[in-house]
């Protein structure tokens, strides 16, 4: 086996448990149909939208009880978060299709498949495209044979972003993005050094995954705009926190 | 500003203990 660097091993015991995020969301669905039941049958759109407000539930609860993140000023830790929300969203979505996924289906947090084709047949055009682009990347992270690892640390690249304006503490962010960086590497390095260039691979996934989660917030503000997101959540706060 | 965010604040500033 290869030898893991320590902030590795770290960064997958912070990593959530998939088990208990499945039944939260089902016990969240559950409650939501249940409060439902008198006004008719939810859209598909607003139960996908609960499950990613649970979702976002997980990865708040993920960061605060984080490594490195703990030691952030309230004020920093939100701003850090702010910024990031919809790529860990995203990357929370896109590393279980990678990971436990099957080609032509979407596997949700609940442990339910959706049919691609479904999707495209109900999607209008940036939907489409939005999903299309996803696939790619799902395919790019598929090929590259990223594990469980690698995504732990990964969420935590996409967090601690020292491009981040006005942090307090920007300094220590820096300095974790570096010590994150390296402890990827060495991973990297260490698992597929034959692989020339996977690291490098690798980052350019995550600047296609912030240019996609742009796209995907801007779909949803669309969408809350047009009031077919839930309201009063925390997707709807985080949604409204960089506008 | 504050209130904007009350949710993520709570999340993030809850005390565990209590």
């Amino acid at each position: 086996a290869p030898r893991m660097p320590q902030l590795v091993k770290e960064f997958l015991r912070c990593d959530p448990d998939e088990l208990q995020l499945r039944t939260q969301t089902t016990t969240r669905l559950l409650q939501e149909h249940a409060r439902w039941e008198k006004h008719g049958e939810p859209s598909t759109f607003r139960l996908l939208c609960l499950m990613a407000d649970q979702t976002l539930f997980s990865i708040v609860e993920w960061a605060r009880t984080s490594i490195f993140f703990k030691q952030l000023k309230l004020n920093d830790q939100m701003k850090l978060l702010h910024s990031c929300w919809s790529e860990l969203l995203l990357l929370d979505i896109i590393s279980r299709q990678v990971l436990c996924g099957k080609e032509g289906s979407l596997l949700l947090v609940t442990g339910q498949e959706m049919g691609l084709s479904d999707i495209d047949s109900h999607a209008g055009l940036t939907l489409t495209s939005l999903v299309q682009r996803g696939q790619e990347l799902v395919e790019k992270l598929h090929i590259l044979k990223v594990d469980r690892q690698e995504f732990a640390c990964i969420k935590f690249l996409i967090l601690f972003n020292p491009d981040v304006t006005l942090l307090e503490d920007h300094q220590f962010v820096e300095s974790v993005q570096a010590q994150i960086e390296g402890a990827l590497l060495e991973y990297t390095l260490c698992t597929s050094s034959h692989l020339l260039g996977r690291f490098a691979h690798l980052l350019l996934c995550l600047s296609e995954l912030r240019s996609l989660s742009t796209l995907a917030e801007d779909y949803l503000y669309c969408k809350h705009l047009s009031g077919e997101v839930p309201c009063n959540n925390l997707l709807i706060e985080m949604l409204h926190a960089k506008r | 500003k504050k209130k904007d965010n009350a949710l993520l604040r709570y999340l993030l500033d809850k005390d565990d203990t209590v």
